[in-house]
């Protein structure tokens, strides 16, 4: 039965779709089975590894409010045991359509039930909000994982990000988890950076990757080749931090 | 009759907010009367100029859904001829409980009509999103003003934008212009900025300003101070770069 985590923070910029990718990317590397969910109608997921948005017959949109099956729209990817879900701009008039459908929060969850039997993990890439969107892929999700920026807005959204989680928990998704929190952009000069990390640790203790993402050049190239980073320069720090942070990731779900 | 300014690009992080309220406070300075509308859920500019947004009684959100008039709302800020609109966590409801009222665009430019006559500028921050919040911003504005960061993925999101942009201005708002681009973030040391402002110079030509604001630790540890730049560090280059901007926009503005 597939793992499903939400990458989320409705902060904007935080590493979000920079996560999902190196992560569904590492994960796959590692011989499992992983569907990555681009569920931004911006469609950087789908860009990122690789896809253009303008040729898409069906993607995501057409799952969860056009009764497609998931996987007429999932596409394979030139990175082994990895499959994308796209997204395009069609999913941006989503948020205001799915206000009068019934059981609108559980339209994700319904379109991945089948691909739970056929993945390992399923990583959803969330939008920078926290409307309907953002509350699907946290009802179909078993865990979050909350990319932080070492940046002092990034402390701000905190306490609204995990009101948000605490209401799905109560009423949509009673067994949703944090999975985790991992700092991205890190810059080892900057006081701020260094500040941020000490405030996210009294907030989250443990629940923070030892593992943490900096601030790398090549990160930030690799989705214009349309490639994760461990493909596009596997010797950078970038790309050493991601597959550390996955070895970290899976360590903690054996231990489980 | 003061002009309203939407500050505004779905694409997350990217510098929206900072250059709201820089260019806010860069414009009190030369003596004009401006407010700064924080359009945004998240709150970082209500926070980012000083206030506490656990403390607020009246926030934009009034203004938009519970008839409040703007003044009941509006604070006075430390700095000169600054106004601040306030939000918070209240007004992440509003894109969902707006789909059902009437005119339910045109919210925020009712709102605004009396503020016009008191200020010279207005400058809405806008959130990370192209829902019925920014639409809102959109109508109420005259022009708009687009960051955009020296990233892969900031391209990305141009054409979605432009077209929203051409939607707004033939249904909702016919007099709506581009006031320019804004490059943000520039590292002039990575070759990825300069590839960015290339490609931004052939989609937007003479709309980009020709000042670029920098990457600078100046520029993201002044929030945690409560203070824009221009008063948390004059001499730093992000803060020169914010008042050359404003400047370059003011002689824009003049000429026509
Ligand atoms: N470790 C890193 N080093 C350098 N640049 C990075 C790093 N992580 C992300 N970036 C860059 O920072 C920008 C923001 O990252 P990304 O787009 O992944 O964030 P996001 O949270 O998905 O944004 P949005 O809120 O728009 O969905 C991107 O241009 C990305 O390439
Ligand atoms: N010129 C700059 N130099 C250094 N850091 C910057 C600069 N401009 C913005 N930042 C930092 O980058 C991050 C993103 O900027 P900001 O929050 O203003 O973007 P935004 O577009 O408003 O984000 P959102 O999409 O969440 O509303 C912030 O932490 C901010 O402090
Ligand atoms: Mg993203
Ligand atoms: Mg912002």
């Amino acid at each position: 039965m597939g793992k499903v985590i939400a990458v989320t923070n409705q902060k904007g910029g935080v590493g979000k779709t920079t996560t999902s990718l190196n992560f569904a990317a590492a994960l796959a590397r590692t011989k499992r089975k992983v569907l990555l969910v681009d569920f931004d109608p911006q469609g950087n997921a789908t860009s990122g590894i690789g896809f253009d948005k303008g040729d898409l017959e069906q993607t995501v949109y057409d799952a969860i409010l056009n009764g497609t099956h998931f996987h007429e729209a999932v596409l394979e990817t030139k990175f082994e045991n990895l499959d994308l879900l796209p997204s395009n701009v069609n999913l941006t008039g989503a948020e205001i359509e799915l206000v009068g459908v019934p059981k609108r929060e559980q339209r994700l969850k319904t379109a991945l039930k089948k691909a739970k039997d056929k993945y390992d993990f399923i990583v959803i890439d969330c939008p920078p909000s926290m409307g309907l969107l953002t509350l699907n892929a946290l009802t179909a999700a078993d865990t979050i994982l909350i990319p932080i920026q070492c940046e002092y807005y990034a402390l701000e959204g905190l306490s609204q990000l995990l009101n948000t989680f605490e209401l799905v928990k109560k009423n949509l998704n009673t067994k949703l988890e944090i999975e985790g929190i991992l700092m991205t952009m890190w810059d080892v000069r900057n006081n701020l950076s260094k500040s941020v990390v000490e405030e996210v640790k009294k907030y989250f203790g443990d629940k923070i990757y030892k593992t943490m993402i900096p601030r790398n050049v090549k990160v930030s190239e690799s989705p214009s080749f349309g490639k994760p980073v461990i493909y596009y320069d596997i010797r950078s720090v970038g790309s050493e931090s991601y597959l550390l942070f996955t070895k970290e990731f899976l360590k903690r779900n054996q231990k489980k």
